[in-house]
């Protein structure tokens, strides 16, 4: 474990906390794409097939767990408890194909050809593109409140905070995992452009506003 | 080599 690490699961933590607590808080998941937390619980749960038969370490465990129940609980809350509040008209972005995209890249792209090395390597592709309808959808409406802003720029965060991570672990474990480094590169990546606009607008006090 | 991958990142 290295700073860098633990830095970027603190982001991830807190970007969930931001979203449970504006959905709870406002009474709404009005901005906020479903089909983005649909693909998050969907990236967890083939993430983290073997949370119960594998043991890693007890940090590993409880945060597996967590994020888990978290997106789940989301997704649950968004279809239910506020169904009414979402904006299924602009929610638009077709996720299929980011799934069938994920397939294609997990069997091309894998470490070994058994069930859980697969649905692994499909979670890290997912993964790297699953913000994207809720980035779509941001384009959309064109302005966010700030406190959808900052959960996606917390998940960002995240993601970013993970490439230094990679590049300690390399040096200093003889750590490397091709897969899961190039697509964490393209995962921020996607994030970049919506640094840019963040840095430019939320940062200096003004409205979250694509120009 | 059946020895398993470990993935010990989140």
């Amino acid at each position: 474990m290295n700073l860098f690490r633990l830095g970027g699961d603190l982001a991830h933590l807190v970007s969930i906390f931001i979203l449970l607590q504006k959905i709870t808080a406002n009474k709404s998941a009005a901005g906020i794409s479903i089909k983005t937390q649909i693909l998050y619980s969907i990236v967890y749960v083939t993430r983290y097939i073997d949370v119960f038969t594998k043991w890693i370490s007890l940090y590993t465990f409880v945060m597996k767990l967590i994020f888990i129940a978290s997106s789940f609980y989301t997704v649950w809350l968004m279809h239910n408890t506020y169904k009414s509040t979402q904006n299924p008209q602009i929610d638009t972005f077709k996720i299929r194909y980011l799934i069938g995209g994920s397939i294609i890249m997990a069997a091309i792209f894998n470490h070994k050809l058994t069930f859980n090395e697969l649905v692994w390597s499909f979670s890290i592709w997912l993964e790297s593109v699953a913000i994207l309808p809720q980035l779509f959808m941001l384009q959309r409406t064109g302005e966010a409140e700030n406190i959808t802003v900052h959960y996606i720029f917390a998940l960002g965060i995240y993601r970013a905070l993970y490439i230094p991570n990679w590049v300690y672990r390399w040096i200093f474990d003889q750590y490397f995992d091709y897969i899961a480094t190039v697509a964490g590169i393209i995962q921020t990546l996607i994030y970049s452009d919506f640094f840019y606009v963040y840095y430019q607008r939320v940062m200096k006090g003004k409205k979250f506003e694509l120009p | 080599d059946e020895k398993t991958i470990d993935h010990d990142e989140l």
